[in-house]
């Protein structure tokens, strides 16, 4: 989006095209650009603080905490928490993870890699455990342990998939019942190059299990991730964390000013 | 879907008389959206509408007994064409190689052992997988495992952390009494120039028979810069799109067709090893139009 500050309207059809391109839906792009001009105020910066409004945010949970990561197969669930758990050991937490894909091929050995790589503690089980019982195990580890933060792992899928989606609900149910009142949050992984389909991703996942916040990953790309901004108008959904890059220092907590800045040149 | 709007906005139309060409242009704006929405990208749907547009104009629709579905029709005809028809991977059972490239998370793993067992059910062929993924953490292990819960020789010396693996690889490939060999390498960005370059020259050095693009079928706008990327980058013969079973419209298999031109030759429609079907632009076409 091209970042003009000489004053003159915006040009509706490029802007339009722009914004598509980013992944928006069209009935929000049209809302943005057909709202009258601001007086007194740039265009493109009337444009950019209708978009930061539509955006919501939130902090990551302060521990002691628990957080159960799920989204669509292959979106970063497990290199996020990789992530997510070297930011709560950078701020002097300390950070035990749950192997709760018992799924996937290497899903155990690449979340201990990864747990090894960054400082965390790792509960695992033999490959086709059910997940609920390892994150239930996971739980008390974190209780017995004093850890300050547990991330549990789940196997990548399809918001369709109606017998994934209810393991899911019973992974949930089981571990807020082990939190037994610690604070909890289920974030939702997105990934950047993913069109509509992520606010159906976030709808459904929402309806069925309920979502508190969403990490959205693969920016480093060529993709916007506009998408969110439907997660968010609709939704009310916030986001709280972005994914950079396949390291675990590739992370920033969400900053919605940036963001939309970044969107133009 | 599209169908429902268009017959209602139609049937809505043709109860004031004869159709006029605002009326063309009102049922070409809801195309248009449900085009968008379908994730089709913005510089395909302007294409399509240009051409779906002057068609209709060319046929005197206004004077159609039913013009909502001459106007589909239309479309869905142009679409079909898009599409083109499915091929086939192009392997001999000569020690043939097979490389899968694409972004991160797409399936490369998964599918190469998709289509390992594919080409064996199939074709008869027998394959042997080798990964050389030495940057994402137990890649090896994943593909290795895979392999061998479906009874197929793969390269277990992951100790190798180089491109010592691809040495021998028709000679290691022949001597276990397999037909064609399938690469699966790592992710990566079409805008990383360093893996980028890392990815041609290891297939100027192994000349697969084909290079695959896979892709994943919930893509948005990206999937233009990307394909065009990985095709400048690297070069490939054709596409998989993965995880197609869901709810996804799948517009990015329309912009993939229309904009790159080279042929889709299966669909991934699950994680087991079996999900694997070759690609049907009937389904497709069907999920816009209804
Ligand atoms: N470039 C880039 N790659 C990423 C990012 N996050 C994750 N990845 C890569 O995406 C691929 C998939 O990541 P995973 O963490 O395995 O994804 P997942 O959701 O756990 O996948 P499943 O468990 O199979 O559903 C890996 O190659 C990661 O390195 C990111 O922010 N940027
Ligand atoms: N639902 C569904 N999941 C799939 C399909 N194909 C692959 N997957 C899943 O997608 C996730 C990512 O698959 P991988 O094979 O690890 O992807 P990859 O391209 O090798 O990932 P990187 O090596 O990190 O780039 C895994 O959870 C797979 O099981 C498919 O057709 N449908
Ligand atoms: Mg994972
Ligand atoms: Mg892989």
């Amino acid at each position: 989006l091209s970042d003009r500050t000489d004053g003159a309207p915006i040009d509706r059809e490029r802007y339009t095209d722009e914004l598509l391109s980013l992944d928006m839906s069209f009935s929000i792009a049209e809302r943005l650009l057909n709202e009258k001009e601001t007086h007194g105020k740039q265009p493109v910066d009337t444009l950019k603080d209708r978009m930061k409004q539509i955006l919501v945010s939130a902090p990551l949970i302060e521990p002691k905490c628990g957080i159960l990561m799920i989204g669509i197969n292959g979106s970063g669930k497990t290199t996020s928490i990789a992530k997510l758990g070297k930011w709560y050991i950078d701020r002097g937490h300390s950070v035990i993870v749950g192997a709760g894909d018992t799924y996937r091929a290497a899903a155990i050995e690449q979340l201990s890699i990864l747990s090894d790589r960054v400082g965390m503690d790792m509960v695992k089980a033999m490959p086709g455990v059910d997940p609920a019982s390892v994150i239930h195990d996971t739980i008390m580890a974190y209780k017995h342990r004093s850890k300050d933060v547990v991330i549990a792992d789940t196997a990548g899928r399809l918001h369709t998939n109606v017998n994934l989606v209810h393991e899911l609900k019973k992974i949930k149910s089981v571990m807020t019942k082990a939190m037994a009142g610690d604070k909890m949050a289920t974030y939702l992984i997105v990934d950047a190059t993913i069109g509509k389909n992520s606010f159906q991703q976030a709808k459904l996942f929402n309806e069925n299990i309920g979502i508190d916040g969403i990490i959205i990953t693969k920016l480093d790309g060529t993709a916007k991730g506009g998408i969110i901004f439907t997660i968010c108008d609709e939704l009310k959904i916030p986001v709280v964390a972005i994914g950079t890059g396949e390291s675990a220092g590739d992370f920033m907590v969400f900053d919605k000013d940036k963001f939309v800045e970044e969107l133009f040149v | 879907f599209l169908q429902e709007k268009i017959t209602k906005l139609f049937d809505k139309l043709s109860k004031r008389g004869l159709l006029s060409e605002q009326d063309i242009d009102d049922a070409l704006k809801d195309i248009r959206i449900a085009l968008l929405e379908a994730d089709v990208h913005y510089r395909v749907v302007k294409e399509l509408l240009e051409s779906v547009k002057q068609k209709v104009m060319g046929e005197e629709l206004a004077k159609s007994i039913n013009p909502s579905q001459f106007l589909l029709g239309i479309l869905k005809a142009e679409l079909i064409r898009i599409m083109g028809d499915p091929a086939p991977v192009k392997i001999n059972g000569t020690g043939d190689i097979v490389m899968l490239v694409g972004l991160q998370g797409t399936g490369k793993t998964t599918t190469a052992v998709k289509l390992a067992k594919y080409m064996k059910d199939k074709r008869g062929l027998k394959p042997y997988l080798v990964s050389i993924d030495f940057n994402r953490p137990a890649a090896q292990e994943q593909l290795i495992t895979l392999a061998k819960a479906n009874g197929f020789p793969v390269n277990e010396d992951i100790s190798s952390k180089g491109y010592e693996a691809l040495k021998d690889l028709r000679l290691v490939s022949a001597r276990q009494g397999c037909d064609f060999i399938i690469v699966d390498t790592a992710g990566r960005l079409h805008i990383d120039t360093a893996l980028v370059s890392e990815l041609k020259q290891v297939k100027e050095t192994l000349n697969p028979a084909q290079t695959v693009l896979v892709v994943d079928s919930m893509m948005g706008h990206d999937v233009l810069k990307m394909a065009e990327g990985f095709m400048q980058g690297v070069g490939y013969d054709g596409a998989i799109f993965t995880k197609f079973e869901g709810d996804t419209r799948g517009g990015a298999v329309i912009s993939f067709r229309k904009i790159i031109d080279k042929p889709i030759f299966y669909t991934g429609i699950g994680e087991a090893v079996s999900a694997l079907e070759p690609f049907d632009p009937d389904k497709l076409v069907a999920r816009i139009i209804g």
